[in-house]
């Protein structure tokens, strides 16, 4: 089973075309497994992104040191997933 | 549960949860609802989808969907509530009956449930189907990139292993292939909702091209009744456009190819929320989205039934 301890959800907003363009290109950067929940779509507009955790702090760099600015949408992906299992083993046994 | 009464409509179910769900609720309502098969997924598994009639033979239709990505889980949920509202309000509710004097409703619910199943076993982020590609260790194909309308285009991806994988070919999936024979074979499915989640949209044709539709003036003036019409529930706000114009390119995409089918009502939602929970929206917002989201559905549903074509 896939888990998801570790990961963040990071809501990137790009200011400009630069920051657009920086932005989709992270979607052909395989190699940080980067699950976009919101694929970018245009200046102004929200892009999120699930981070695994080896990713982070790379990614977290990265944005930063071109200016671009996010926030975390998401803190702990897990902890959501586990709440959400619990509730339907819950109702499930009720 | 022993009757749709006692099941549980907020909270998340499993697959065969949601099946045993569908029995009852066509067990307890002979005269109104039925199931029909309509194929089965690339991991033979059957695919179903309810029918709601009260009777005549090939009817003009509505068609609504939930559940084509399968990590979207409060579009399941919300089918399952659709499914149980139809029911309880067939008589009391002026609209709905007199909706289903002169047409059907058909809903699938699990519209993908490989990858459903794979959400709740395997994967819970798992959104395109389960087909194996040749040549490539990646499995699947977004099933809403995967129909012959701009198939192939930008606005999907050519890399198996992308979320937005266009498949070897369109209709290559078990699971679109099946609506796809089916509305053919019906040929008279008037009204087609494809409903997903999140971004809180209520979106119309194309998504491949930036040519406006015929009826972009109509669909736009239906969306935004129908956005109105849910917003006063809750105050949840949408908003509304064509696919191309509100969010991205996006080739293949299931309700462009049932526009060019000539199903002239055809819309895509994206439900709740806007970015808090994303597609891990609590269960507690089940019933909330599904209550609202029903009444924009409404607004859809006369409009169809009030300007035959």
């Amino acid at each position: 089973t896939e888990t998801f301890v570790g990961h963040q959800v990071l809501r990137i907003i790009p200011g400009n075309d630069k920051e657009l363009q920086k932005v989709q290109e992270l979607q052909d950067l395989e190699e940080l497994q980067l699950d976009f929940w919101l694929a970018p779509r245009g200046l102004g507009y929200p892009v999120d992104v699930r981070v695994p955790f080896p990713s982070l702090q790379p990614l977290k760099a990265h944005l930063e040191a071109n200016g671009i600015s996010y926030s975390i949408m998401i803190e702990d992906v897990q902890a959501l997933v586990d709440h959400e299992q619990m509730e339907m083993f819950r109702s499930s046994r009720s | 549960p022993l009757s749709t009464s006692t099941f549980d409509y907020s909270s998340y179910h499993s697959l065969d949860e949601i099946y045993a769900f569908m029995d009852l609720l066509v067990a307890e309502n002979p005269n109104l609802v039925s199931k029909l098969e309509i194929g089965h997924t690339t991991e033979n598994r059957p695919i179903y989808v309810l029918k709601f009639s009260k009777g005549g033979t090939n009817r003009p239709a509505i068609w609504i969907d939930t559940g084509i990505h399968s990590r979207e889980w409060v579009t399941q949920a919300s089918g399952v509530w659709f499914a149980k509202k139809i029911v309880q309000d067939h008589e009391n509710d002026s609209e709905l009956a007199s909706i289903l004097d002169k047409m059907d409703i058909f809903l699938e619910i699990v519209t993908n449930p490989d990858g459903f199943a794979f959400t709740q076993t395997k994967n819970r982020m798992w959104r395109k189907t389960r087909s194996k590609q040749s040549g490539s260790v990646c499995v699947g194909v977004d099933p809403n990139r995967n129909w012959d309308a701009g198939f192939g285009g930008s606005g999907a991806s050519k890399n198996p292993c992308s979320d937005t994988y266009h498949g070897p070919y369109a209709n290559s999936e078990p699971e679109v292939k099946a609506i796809v024979d089916f509305v053919t074979n019906h040929g008279n499915i008037k009204a087609f909702i494809s409903i997903h989640s999140y971004s809180q949209l209520l979106l119309y044709p194309y998504g491949y091209t930036t040519t406006p539709v015929p009826d972009q003036e109509e669909l736009h003036e239906i969306s935004e009744k129908a956005v109105a019409a849910l917003s006063s529930l809750y105050g949840t706000k949408y908003k509304y456009g064509s696919i191309i114009t509100t969010i991205y390119q996006a080739s293949g995409g299931t309700i462009d190819w049932t526009y060019n089918q000539g199903i002239k009502y055809s819309f895509t939602f994206e439900l709740r929320d806007t970015g808090r929970y994303g597609f891990l929206l609590p269960a507690s917002q089940i019933v909330p989205t599904a209550q609202e989201t029903w009444l924009a559905l409404k607004v859809i549903m006369v409009h169809t039934r009030d300007h035959p074509y």
